[in-house]
């Protein structure tokens, strides 16, 4: 039952993967604007069971500049991790997709395989354009694959997604106060260490490195003296400490992940 | 190193064919993040808290978790933001459980859940997939997380 578009971005079998899969995959483009020729890449990987009556899910990640398939599909939640030699797929026992069909969205263009024809695009980029961007994308996409109009619906990321997808959120909420029936049944958004206030977040920052003893009494008390994250600019004297802080105190870690090696 | 394996994987000529991706000839090569766009990055709105408050207002159901390993937007830095909302709580803070052990802690505001998941660091669901999964299907029930 899929049509002429659906079946052109199915995927038949990507190179690596294990050899059984009990869900369907489709990729490929949507044009978001066709005057600068920006075109978004999506990934959906389907739901491996009773696809049709499960929610549909779209992640992003963050960045800005980094809402690519490298992190959530291919981290994270969906059903493949890539081994080391780049090689071959095997399966994430994990995968969200036990539980909903969910959509990789490579955002903005410029970011993994999604682009734009206008070269200035990649350096005029922002919040505002990412999110009616991904508007214009969901819309679009469901034309394409009408079996999702009207399914529940929910955004989820990390990161700066803390950004995107409240963002993305508002969005579709203000557009179907315009329509009786919305098409995008937007239910709610979940987001994992999401940015959410530049000052306060900078602030509860300094407070982990202390609280978890990365930083020293010192350096964390000339922090909170000479810093003031509420200004629009950090001051040249708060960048310094910062700076001392992350060279000097932190050390050579992960900061993603305090207690893990780095990758050498 | 997670990162360097899918560089390699989404850059091999027979994954962007069997993906229908790079149709047009990319004029530079697959990359996790893009440098150029983070450098020009124009407009970031330095607050998201208005728009949880009129998202909060609309009824969406919305969840923010934190891995609590993650010093780049770590726990103190979601919970002192969030404190900020002024959100009245509905469920006291208690520690959640997967299977016999701690996944973490949560509280439930009225309109916000917020739970931790404990050792995960930035990308929670690579750290702790499992507790990760177990807070998806949660969201999605519209539950709250187990308490034993």
């Amino acid at each position: 039952g899929l049509t002429k578009q659906q079946k052109l971005d199915r995927i038949s079998a990507l190179p690596g993967q294990p050899r059984e899969l009990t869900f369907s995959h489709f990729s490929g483009y949507v044009t978001v604007n066709e005057e600068h020729g920006r075109a978004l890449f999506y990934w959906l990987t389907e739901a491996a069971t009773s696809a049709q009556n499960k929610p549909l899910l779209l992640w992003l990640n963050g960045g800005p500049g980094c809402s690519s398939v490298a992190y959530g599909a291919s981290e994270e939640i969906g059903p493949f991790r890539i081994n080391k030699t780049g090689l071959s797929l095997y399966p994430n026992k994990h995968s969200w997709n036990r539980e909903a069909n969910i959509i990789f969205l490579e955002s903005p263009a410029g970011v993994g395989f999604s682009y734009t024809n206008t070269s200035s695009n990649l350096k005029d980029s922002g919040d505002k354009r990412t999110a009616q961007d991904a508007l214009i994308f969901l819309i679009r996409w469901m034309s394409r694959f009408p079996q999702y109009k009207f399914r529940d619906f929910y955004i989820a990321g990390e990161s700066y997604a803390g950004h995107y997808v409240p963002q993305l959120a508002k969005r579709i909420h203000d557009h179907n106060k315009a329509s009786s029936r919305p098409v995008i049944n937007l239910k709610g958004f979940i987001v994992g260490n999401a940015v959410t206030d530049f000052n306060y977040d900078s602030i509860g920052t300094i407070m982990f490195w202390w609280s978890h003893a990365m930083i020293s009494d010192s350096t964390y008390h000339k922090i909170i003296k000479t810093c003031n994250f509420s200004d629009e600019n950090t001051s040249t004297k708060c960048n310094e400490v910062v700076n001392y802080a992350s060279n000097h105190e932190l050390g050579d870690i992960d900061q993603y992940s305090i207690y893990t090696r780095t990758c050498m | 190193c997670t990162e360097n394996y899918a560089e390699k994987y989404f850059n091999r000529p027979e994954v962007q064919k069997a993906m229908h991706a790079n149709v047009t000839g990319i004029p530079y090569k697959w990359t996790a993040c893009s440098d150029v766009l983070i450098r020009n990055w124009k407009d970031s709105e330095d607050s998201m808290l208005p728009t949880y408050k009129e998202l909060i207002a609309a009824g969406l159901r919305i969840w923010l978790f934190s891995g609590d390993t993650d010093s780049i937007v770590p726990v103190t830095a979601t919970r002192f933001s969030l404190s900020h909302l002024n959100l009245p709580v509905k469920t006291k803070w208690y520690p959640w459980y997967s299977g016999t052990q701690v996944g973490g802690w949560t509280e439930v505001y009225k309109g916000l859940t917020f739970a931790t998941v404990r050792g995960a660091g930035h990308e929670v669901p690579l750290f702790r997939p499992k507790e990760a999964f177990i807070l998806f299907k949660s969201f999605l029930a519209g539950k709250e997380l187990p308490k034993s």
